[in-house]
């Protein structure tokens, strides 16, 4: 997008299709633009550079977490559990936090609570020893509820003070897999910890993610959003409506396949990549 | 729904049987939005609303008493047609008949491979599994827990590189009397050269009669990038649809079909290995509509 000096028509349709390129969605577009020719009515942006900075500021600010939020993993022991729908990520994203975290002075714990899938078990046990955490596994079949609590017992006997919960992927239509959730967090609840849910995103996904995010939302909360596959040339733009939606921001983007491909959320930059 | 959106703009206008081009302008926004919202990707919408409007402000719809049928019609009709018939699967001259499985990471690749599998069996056919994944961790378990539970071959060779692999699988399958070897091959992104040279050497080496690029139903406007450049990289035959047992509408298999001229070929509807079907155009075409 050249930085232009005259507001044009051709402008306006520009940094709409930038936005609907992106997945922004149309109705958040249209709002973000509708605020933007309000304040260009009222006499801001004399440029088209200012004009673009303006709607990147509107942008970023969209991302921006509420005040007064609690930390994600706060000293006490936290149980996250990772969610989302198939094949977005999730196992990946176990492995590379649980590696984060644990390099950042944590004491870490895995949790294989994928028993459904063929190899999920397997999968995660290979990326467990490959950083070196230790990880709380099952027989395939098994019940994952049942993991959750082995996991937080081990936890305590042995001071772990995260324990990072790979679940098996499951599309939010299927009520019973969405009650297997609820069930789980129920476990989690009923233990005394500090629960986190953190609900993991395609960058290539559409509209859907809204959808997604509100029923994993609706059923057992989310405090935290990684979007994975940054590194496609998807921008991942269905993410202003879900943080806008569900009040919970981003707080990791996955970048490729290999553990340390995880990097801390900047809203900035990933505004920045959506005119790069 | 769109039939409603569109009813809602023609009773606005009150005047049934003497519209004028605007007012099919207004109606064709509301079939813009749907499309967009079911995730077709914005330049394939343009060009798809081209072809509408052109049958849209014609006497058919301008001089109609039902301009909100009319126009539906003409929508559904272009989307079935743009979607084309469901594409039936390859066979090679002589056996064994290669099929290529390629896509993005987690597009469901390995449990269509599967599934695939299973659904030649059921034909009569003999089909052998192949490990090209020698990446994601447990890859190969995972697929050779699947032919266990489905009692099909699966034939991996730790250390070997792809290409090599599938050329050896072929050799197997030819020798054992298979019918069909299915490749389960590795995600990866369009944009990575060295992957993309894989996929490249592998159809070089085995020349398979399908190459089915595996695409996620819930992909938004990237879907065309994916495609294309997957076409022009390697060559795709067919594509397939998965997580369609979701709620996604499904919008970037139009915009696949769209730039890459390829048919669908099948579609995912569940994790289980009989979860495979044909395609329908109407039903994808009523569920992008939403
Ligand atoms: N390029 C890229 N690939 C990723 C990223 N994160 C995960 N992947 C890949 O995406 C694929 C799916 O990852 P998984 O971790 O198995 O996904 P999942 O959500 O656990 O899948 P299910 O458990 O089957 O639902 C794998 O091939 C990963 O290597 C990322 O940030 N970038
Ligand atoms: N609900 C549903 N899930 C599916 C479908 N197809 C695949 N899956 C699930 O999607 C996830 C990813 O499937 P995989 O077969 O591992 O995907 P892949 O393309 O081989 O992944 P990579 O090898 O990492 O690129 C798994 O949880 C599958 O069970 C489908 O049609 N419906
Ligand atoms: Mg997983
Ligand atoms: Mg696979």
């Amino acid at each position: 997008l050249l930085p232009r000096s005259e507001i044009t028509d051709d402008l306006w349709g520009e940094l709409e299709e930038t936005l609907i390129a992106a997945d922004v969605g149309v109705d958040t577009t249209e709002r973000l633009l509708e605020r933007l020719r309000a304040r260009h009515a009222a006499g801001e942006f004399g440029t088209g550079k200012e004009l673009s900075r303006g709607l990147q500021e509107e942008l970023a600010g969209l991302l921006r977490p509420p005040d007064g939020r609690e930390p994600l993993l706060p000293s006490d022991l936290t149980v996250v559990l990772t969610v989302g729908v198939n094949g977005v990520g999730k196992t990946t994203t176990v492995a590379k936090l649980g590696h984060h975290w644990s390099r950042s002075g944590r004491r870490v714990l895995l949790a294989a609570g994928d028993t459904f899938r063929a190899a999920g078990t397997e999968q995660l046990a290979i990326w467990a020893d490959r950083v070196g955490l230790p990880c709380v596994a099952a027989q395939r079949g098994g019940d994952p509820g049942a993991i959750v609590f082995d996991a937080i017992a081990a936890a305590r006997a042995r001071g772990f003070d995260v324990v990072v919960v790979d679940t098996a992927g499951r599309l939010h239509t299927k009520t019973n897999l969405m009650e297997e959730l609820r069930k789980i967090r129920r476990i989690v609840d009923r233990q005394g910890v500090v629960g986190r849910v953190i609900l993991v995103l395609d960058a290539a996904t559409g509209q859907n993610a809204v959808v997604q995010a509100r029923s994993f939302a609706s059923a057992i909360g989310t405090d935290a959003i990684v979007v994975t596959k940054l590194d496609g040339t998807a921008r991942g733009g269905m993410v202003f409506s879900v943080v806008r939606e569900l009040g919970a921001p981003v707080c990791f983007v996955g970048t490729g396949e290999k553990v340390g491909d995880l990097a801390e959320f900047d809203s900035e930059a990933f505004v920045a990549a959506l005119f790069a | 729904a769109l039939s409603d959106k569109l009813q809602r703009v023609f009773d606005q206008l009150g005047r049934k049987g003497k519209l004028n081009e605007q007012d099919v302008d207004r109606a064709l926004r509301e079939v813009r939005l749907a499309l967009l919202e079911a995730d077709v990707n914005f330049r394939v919408v343009r060009s798809f609303l081209d072809k509408v409007r052109g049958r849209a402000v014609g006497v058919e719809v301008l001089q109609s008493l039902t301009p909100t049928q009319q126009v539906v019609k003409i929508v559904h009709e272009e989307l079935m047609a743009l979607l084309g018939e469901a594409g039936r699967l390859a066979t090679a001259p002589s056996p064994p008949t290669a099929i290529m499985l390629l896509g993005l990471q987690g597009s469901g690749k390995t449990t269509t491979a599967a599934k695939l599998a299973l659904h030649l069996r059921k034909q009569g056919q003999r089909p052998l599994l192949v490990a090209a994944d020698p990446y994601r961790p447990a890859a190969v378990t995972q697929l050779e827990m699947l032919g266990r539970q489905l009692d099909i071959p699966v034939f991996a060779r730790p250390g070997v590189a792809p290409a090599a692999l599938c050329r050896d699988a072929v050799a197997e399958a030819r020798s054992a009397g298979q019918t069909h070897v299915i490749f389960d091959t590795a995600g990866r992104l369009h944009i990575d050269e060295q992957l993309m040279a894989e996929v490249a050497e592998i159809r070089q080496r085995t020349n398979p009669s399908e190459i089915l690029l595996v695409a996620d139903a819930m992909t938004g406007q990237d879907a065309v990038k994916v495609a294309e450049e997957f076409q022009q990289r390697v060559g795709i035959t067919g594509l397939v649809l998965t997580k369609l047992d979701g709620d996604a509408r499904g919008g970037a298999a139009l915009s696949m079909r769209d730039v890459t001229g390829v048919p669908i070929k099948l579609i995912g509807v569940g994790e289980r290995p009989d979860a495979l079907e044909l395609f329908h155009p109407d039903r994808l075409t009523s569920r992008i509509l939403g």
